[in-house]
């Protein structure tokens, strides 16, 4: 049948749940050892932090989208917990070949790191069921007959950053290791990523309280410590 | 099969870019 709008992002909802395992609620075995082979497990406090960010984004979903869709702010939810279970043991692979050490205690004691990661994962499972694409991405659906709309109401990007307290900043770096870390994700998904990360790059970090502004008040203050080369004769 | 540009070098993974190496 020919290619519409609407069964592309069918195809696209298929592929990302048929991607992603419906045992994934919970972290693999693989992913299990890397936490028991950390100096500190991170373990609990990434099953408590889960656990308030769930309530946090079920709410925020239904009142952002109506009251009757806190149950799919929770479905939502639960794909972006697999999604984010996925690539962190996708990344963490990647790690252990790249640095040859398996204790990664404090990246994954960084709550700055796991926030980032699932803000991602949540983003590419609202973008793959039309809800969080921009006005010139294409398709807009999610709403269906659930009597939800989305498209009625913004939820698209940096919508989530204020739902899980991110910094623009912090979800810039996690961004490019994400596509890397899923070569599944879809060409769409991929662009839409591109396009939050240069909404970032362009306006959102430049926004009046942003760290970028600290970070290159440092790097400056840094710099200017250094010694500088003289001039070849 | 996408046209992502990818700019960080092979020594930058997740790990450095959240200061943990």
């Amino acid at each position: 049948p020919p290619q519409t709008p609407i069964r592309a992002a069918m195809n696209s909802i298929q592929q990302l749940r048929g991607d992603l395992p419906s045992s994934g609620d919970q972290p693999s075995t693989n992913l299990a050892t890397y936490f028991k082979n950390c100096t500190v497990d991170p373990t609990q406090d990434m099953l408590k932090r889960l656990e308030t960010l769930g309530q946090v984004f079920s709410q925020r979903f239904g009142q952002a989208v109506g009251p009757r869709c806190v149950v799919l702010g929770r479905q939502r939810f639960t794909l972006g917990v697999r999604l984010y279970y996925k690539v962190m043991e996708a990344m963490l692979k990647s790690e252990e070949k790249r640095l040859s050490v398996q204790n990664f205690s404090k990246l994954l004691n960084d709550s700055t790191f796991h926030t980032s990661l699932l803000a991602c994962a949540l983003e590419v499972v609202m973008a793959t069921y039309g809800e969080s694409s921009f006005k010139t991405g294409g398709y807009n659906c999610g709403g269906g007959s659930s009597g939800c709309d989305p498209a009625e109401t913004n939820v698209c990007f940096p919508w989530i950053l204020d739902v899980v307290n991110l910094a623009a900043f912090d979800f810039y770096k996690v961004i490019e290791s994400f596509i890397k870390a899923d070569p599944t994700l879809s060409k769409d998904i991929v662009k839409h990523l591109e396009t939050c990360e240069n909404l970032i790059m362009e306006r959102i970090a430049w926004r009046t309280g942003s760290v970028l502004f600290e970070l290159l008040k440092q790097e400056h203050e840094g710099g200017a410590a250094e010694q500088i080369e003289t001039p070849a004769s | 099969s996408h046209d992502y540009h990818f700019g960080l070098e092979d020594h930058e993974g997740i790990s450095e870019l959240f200061d943990c190496d």
